[in-house]
């Protein structure tokens, strides 16, 4: 998806 | 074993058909504070955040940690039984199967009971940091879905420009722009109506309004939304709900080029 962020680059996994 | 007692069906009936185009299958996690769920949506864009308390429960009981696996269009068709008003009491054993719903109808002597078939459902926990939001908006909830609606007609995205005692929704689309903006307001008469903006800096992000129009389907939970934001860290969509539950809706900002 260019354009859109992946809210997995902003929260980590546990 | 877990045993939740709901006053009112409708709060669970409501949250579960807010998040339901968002997100298909999840677990639901319950332990002794209360009942939690976290899921992404499809296309990890979104990020669903749900915490009913177990002081929202009357009684509340739960001896261990049990994930109920639950379809949510299932849950849904099964809720749809429930009147509004019924009481409302999950159950499940230890290791279940199948979770099982009581619903009592505080006029009439009428007791419903069904079972939901639960599954395996393998979901990645995400770490939501704690964050010091830069602006913090808090506004009507019919109001922000007014806003998200009527821009969604004109365009994709919204830009969502925090400034001193000022919010501002600015979309740009093929037939033209729209722009609204909210100042703060505060009414004794009607605190209903009531916008308050908590800024330390400006903030100017943009959002897809698909997904914002999907979290307006929990406006029925909540008078007042709470909008917050930093710049380049998801927004923060938070209905608030009765004993310190919520229902929360993250949503990763678009990246210009």
């Amino acid at each position: 998806r260019p354009g859109q962020g992946n809210i997995m680059n902003f929260f980590g996994k546990k | 074993m877990l045993e939740a007692r709901l006053e009112q069906a409708s709060i669970l009936k409501k949250v579960v058909d807010a998040i339901k185009d968002l997100v298909q299958d999840c677990n639901f996690d319950c332990n002794d504070s209360g009942i939690a769920l976290q899921a992404m949506d499809n296309s990890h864009v979104a990020l669903v955040s749900m915490m009913l308390k177990s002081d929202t429960f009357s009684p509340f009981r739960c001896d261990r940690n049990i994930a109920l696996g639950i379809n949510l269009n299932s849950f849904q068709k099964v809720l749809r039984c429930a009147q509004n008003e019924d009481i409302l009491t999950l159950k499940a054993d230890d290791s279940p199967d199948v979770v099982s719903l009581v619903f009592e109808s505080s006029e009439q002597d009428r007791i419903s009971e069904y079972d939901i078939k639960l599954m395996d459902i393998d979901q990645e926990h995400l770490g939501i940091p704690d964050t010091e939001y830069a602006a913090t908006i808090t506004m009507p909830s019919g109001e922000f879905q007014r806003i998200c609606r009527d821009l969604s007609a004109l365009s994709e995205s919204v830009a969502i420009e925090a400034e001193k005692n000022a919010v501002k929704f600015v979309c740009n689309g093929d037939i033209g722009n729209g722009a609204i903006s909210l100042r703060n307001h505060s009414s004794v008469e009607k605190p209903e109506q009531n916008v308050n903006i908590e800024l330390s800096e400006p903030v100017a992000l943009t959002f897809s309004l698909k997904y914002l129009v999907n979290f307006c389907k929990a406006s029925g939970l909540s008078g007042s939304v709470k909008l917050c934001l930093s710049n380049e860290v998801p927004l923060l969509v938070e209905y608030e709900l009765a004993s310190n539950s919520y229902l929360r809706f993250y949503l990763a900002p678009k990246i210009g080029d």
